[in-house]
């Protein structure tokens, strides 16, 4: 056989070496370019919504500027007018758009914050935020969890939705932690 | 050099009042009213009596706000980033705008050339500024203010305004041979900004979609290979640090949005793309060969008794806008060529061709990769039109026999294992969607397996095809249809051969590859 | 073995590589709601 590294033995070498260095994997074998946060499926050009070539995620709406006449750009005239970014004054609606809206932001993570201290709690494995439904009794307590009837925020139909539910604590996130140089 | 006396001094003076009038609430955005004061303004001092001053009025400005960067950067260095950012803006928009205007409303409304006479004096004081900073500043050189400046013109350069959409492609034509100047094999530590300029969404649409009659193409295309050739010595080292791993991740998003929305832009340049990519990049050479017409629907290569000989696809040549002829030299190598591709002698010839592909002795790189590249196109198309011209089509039959044929077989018997390795990469840099080329060169391995007179031929050629198909997906039509036939078709004797089972690992690996193919 | 001119290219890379573009560098500015990345949980909705 080829005895270097143009042959099948060479093409073993490496595949080998490889497997204990992983900054030979991306070459030899390359990678899932599906986890590259494209929607390769998409019947819509990609380009439009592109965010770069180190985004995970495409461009949010947000994230878009349209030209508009030069008349729509009021901020220099009201940006003194406006008051401040203050998540604790607003309504559990804009906190939920908040969420929903700056997703990989820490944007979401203020929102995250304010939610848990208006008693809301996200639950890691469904996705979702709940809270209790003030005056309801509890079917059932111990522990590590309990059962009773709480408020979902379905955010397909945007609105609250109780549900009875079997709440296992461990799968509640804590108290969201911002990194104290975002403050 | 030497500045007239007072220039810096108004310099910062007029870029200071224009900074606030840019932020002022009455102007706001459109700033018109207060251009043409400033206008006036920059008159008066003297800024725009000669073509020397607005230069240096131009450097000058640049130069104090990269430097108005710099000072954000290390004094506010424990800031959050949103803050330091923010502050750098500040200062780089109004400059930008300032800019915009100036070529919007430089020379008459329908005159384009002043213009782009002056963004092209722009583009490159920015350009000069930059490299001039990357060599003096090295390890402590920031992208930002640079990056900045280039993308927020060039978004302001593509407003929907009567116009500035008369000249945009000259604006897309001076963006191109700026970014082409500062490439990154020239401004290295630009390189990132670089990519995220030549793929931001605005240019990419322009170039590739806007534009009319495909006129930008061209020019991506040179981006793109510019970009190539910076990653290939550090690609071919296979060993990828993280700065590399970065670079050339960016590169595949940028290559998949690429190969999703625009495959004809890869199908037309990708000779040029091989040519300047290393051999060892199987998966990014996989992504641009794999890309098809969008108006083309490709047979599964799994569909069993697939005849790809009936195919109508296959009488149909693929545009390849590269000229590679003109890249066989010298030009008595490709008189010697011709001839013998026309007359099939002298045979002295074929003894002869090594030594052409040969060009040092230095590891890496021994052989003329792009001639071999070139070579092998050549003689394949021109294999193509004689059959043709013989009221024939290619096949297992047709192909053999021939001057063409005798080339591609005297390169594999005469070239060393490198050298026949880097031939057999050129043959199978052509197996893409079904058309003319995608079949000869198929049909050409095939052939050049079946006649190998050693088995060292048949592993190389089984390597080649192998390697192409581990990596992750996309694997180009041509790659699949080709190894499937070898391994289906008994008269190549494919699973007798020793180098098939000549370790577990790779018996698994052909079983495997096997399996999905079948 | 990387020449020595790719050595260089190489160290100025690295250089860039510890101040990355951000994705505010290429938007226009945003002063009520600038962009601020952050690695959220990835139990939160992630686009």
């Amino acid at each position: 056989m080829v005895n270097d590294q143009f042959g099948i033995v060479g093409l073993l070498t490496f595949i080998r070496a490889a497997e204990t260095d992983p900054n030979l994997v991306s070459l030899a074998l390359g990678q899932d370019l599906t986890a590259l946060g494209l929607n390769l499926n998409s019947p819509d050009n990609l380009y439009p919504t592109f965010g770069g070539p180190w985004a995970e995620q495409p461009c949010r709406p947000q994230d878009i500027d349209f030209h508009v006449p030069p008349e729509y750009l009021v901020n220099s005239a009201i940006r003194d007018k406006l008051a401040g970014v203050k998540f604790t004054r607003y309504k559990d609606d804009l906190l939920f758009f908040m969420f929903y809206n700056n997703c990989g932001d820490v944007f979401q993570v203020l929102a995250a914050v304010e939610l848990y201290n208006r008693e809301w709690r996200y639950h890691t494995e469904e996705k979702v935020w709940i809270t209790q439904v003030p005056g309801m009794v509890l079917l059932e307590k111990t522990s590590t969890y309990e059962r009773g009837t709480y408020y979902f925020f379905d955010v397909h139909n945007w609105r609250k939705v109780a549900k009875e539910f079997h709440l296992d604590y461990s799968k509640l996130e804590g108290r969201p932690v911002i990194q104290q140089s975002m403050h | 050099y030497e500045d007239p006396p007072g220039l810096m001094e108004k310099t910062d003076f007029l870029l200071r009042d224009w900074i606030g009038i840019y932020h002022s609430q009455p102007s706001g955005r459109d700033s018109t009213k207060a251009f043409s004061m400033f206008v006036h303004q920059m008159n008066v001092h003297g800024i725009l009596k000669t073509d020397d001053l607005i230069t240096r009025f131009f450097r000058l400005s640049t130069q104090l706000c990269v430097e108005a960067v710099y000072r954000n950067v290390t004094e506010g260095s424990a800031s959050n980033q949103t803050v330091l950012r923010t502050k750098c803006y500040h200062t780089l928009d109004p400059f930008v705008r300032l800019i915009a205007l100036l070529v919007k409303h430089s020379g008459d409304a329908s005159n384009a050339t002043t213009k782009i006479h002056l963004l092209n004096k722009v583009l490159g004081i920015v350009a000069g500024c930059l490299l001039q900073d990357h060599e003096q500043r090295a390890g402590d050189f920031q992208q930002l203010p640079y990056h900045r400046i280039f993308i927020m013109l060039f978004l302001e350069l593509c407003s929907p305004e009567p116009v500035l959409e008369t000249i945009n492609y000259q604006v897309l034509t001076a963006y191109c041979h700026t970014l082409h100047i500062l490439r990154p094999s020239k401004a290295a530590g630009f390189c990132y900004a670089w990519l995220e300029l030549i793929s931001h969404r605005v240019f990419i649409g322009r170039m590739l979609a806007i534009t009319p009659q495909q006129k930008g193409w061209s020019m991506y295309a040179q981006l793109l290979i510019d970009l190539f050739k910076y990653l290939a010595p550090f690609l071919r080292n296979a060993e990828l640090a993280k700065p590399v791993t970065m670079l050339y991740k960016g590169t595949l998003r940028v290559l998949l949005v690429l190969l999703h929305d625009f495959p004809e832009f890869l199908c037309d340049y990708h000779y040029g793309f091989c040519d300047v990519i290393p051999p060892n990049c199987i998966q990014m050479r996989n992504l641009i060969l794999s890309a098809f017409p969008r108006n083309m629907r490709l047979p599964d290569p799994f569909t069993p008794n697939l005849k790809v000989d009936v195919l109508q696809e296959i009488t149909y040549s693929p545009r390849v806008i590269t000229n590679f002829a003109t890249l066989i030299t010298p030009l008595q190598f490709k008189k010697d060529l011709d001839s013998y591709l026309k007359q099939r002698a002298p045979v002295t010839f074929l003894s002869e061709l090594r030594s052409n592909l040969q060009v040092s002795n230095e590891p890496g790189m021994r052989y003329n990769i792009p001639l071999m590249n070139a070579l092998v196109m050549y003689v394949g198309t021109q294999a193509i039109g004689y059959i043709r011209n013989k009221s024939l089509t290619p096949n297992m039959s047709t192909i053999a026999h021939s001057a063409h044929m005798d080339i591609f077989q005297n390169l594999t018997v005469d070239l060393d294992t490198e050298g026949r390795y880097l031939f057999l990469n050129a043959v199978a840099n052509q197996l893409r969607y079904p058309n003319s080329h995608t079949h000869y060169f198929s049909c050409t391995l095939l052939y050049l397996f079946a006649e190998a007179n050693t088995e060292a031929i048949q592993e190389q050629i089984t390597r080649v095809l192998l390697e192409r198909l581990i990596v992750n997906r996309p694997h180009p039509w041509g790659l699949l249809i080709t190894f499937i036939e070898l391994i289906k078709n008994p008269s190549y004797k494919f699973w007798n051969h020793e180098f098939v089972h000549c370790a577990p690992e790779i018996e698994k690996l052909f079983e495997s590859v096997a399996r999905s193919c079948m | 073995p990387l020449q020595k001119e790719h050595q260089a290219q190489f160290q100025m890379m690295e250089s860039a590589f510890f101040h990355m573009p951000h994705p505010s560098d290429s938007e226009k500015l945003r002063t009520y709601l600038p962009r601020s990345p952050y690695h959220t949980p990835p139990y939160y909705l992630q686009s």
